[in-house]
């Protein structure tokens, strides 16, 4: 494991625990896209299938039982726990445009045509759109929590530092994975504008409000 | 193998 690799994965962490302490402190899910905490327990669970076929490390079960439970926890606490706060109106993204044609494209393009390769290929693709609802809904408010901000910038901040530990190990493994890095990279540029906003709004102490 | 390559990866 690489530099990047590590500490991508522990913003990844970092990224799902601030929104579940968050939702749990604040006793609210407002400004957040059940959608698209959705999109993500689908992403973890057709990805992470291969905790039942094959074992890599103690360290590779851990965080992938972790990411599931958190993804389903979060999901729990929208959509049931603080139902009432849950601003369905504003999250109104229509993730079938999302989720049929990644489901045509994993089916397509893959590495192997076999029902868990399947599932991997689409969890990947579907995790690099998943953010969309979320985004949506911003733009959709014009504004965000500087809370909801942390998170999406530990997220976006995870995918980024998985593009040098995909460069890393092409240079000193041989490996790379051109559907991994493709979805990768599409993913790291949906939060460019994000990030942008990130640095000139939010870390100079204004709250992140969009021109209407 | 190329793919506990990939599955290794979170």
């Amino acid at each position: 494991m690489n530099i990047f690799r590590g500490i991508a994965d522990f913003s990844h962490l970092a990224a799902i625990i601030i929104l579940l302490h968050k939702i749990w402190k604040s006793r609210s899910c407002a400004g957040i896209s059940g959608k698209s905490q959705i999109l993500f327990a689908i992403v973890f669970t057709t990805r992470y299938l291969d905790l039942l076929t094959s074992f890599i490390s103690l360290y590779n079960t851990s965080m992938k039982v972790i990411y599931i439970s958190c993804s389903y926890a979060t999901v729990y606490l929208i959509y049931m726990k603080f139902r009432a706060t849950y601003d369905g109106n504003h999250d109104s993204f229509r993730v079938e445009f999302l989720v049929v044609p990644v489901g045509g494209l994993a089916v397509l393009i893959n590495h192997d045509f076999a029902l868990l390769e399947i599932l991997w290929t689409f969890s990947i693709y579907l995790e690099s759109v998943a953010i969309l609802p979320q985004l949506f809904m911003i733009s959709k408010t014009g504004e965000a929590e500087t809370i909801t901000t942390h998170y999406l910038f530990c997220l976006g901040l995870y995918r980024a530092l998985y593009l040098f530990n995909w460069i890393w190990r092409f240079y000193f493994e041989g490996f790379f994975d051109m559907i991994a890095i493709v979805a990768g990279l599409v993913q790291t540029v949906l939060y460019c504008d994000f990030f942008y906003l990130y640095v000139t709004k939010v870390l100079k102490g204004k709250k992140l409000s969009l021109p209407a | 193998s190329q793919e506990l390559l990939r599955h290794d990866e979170l």
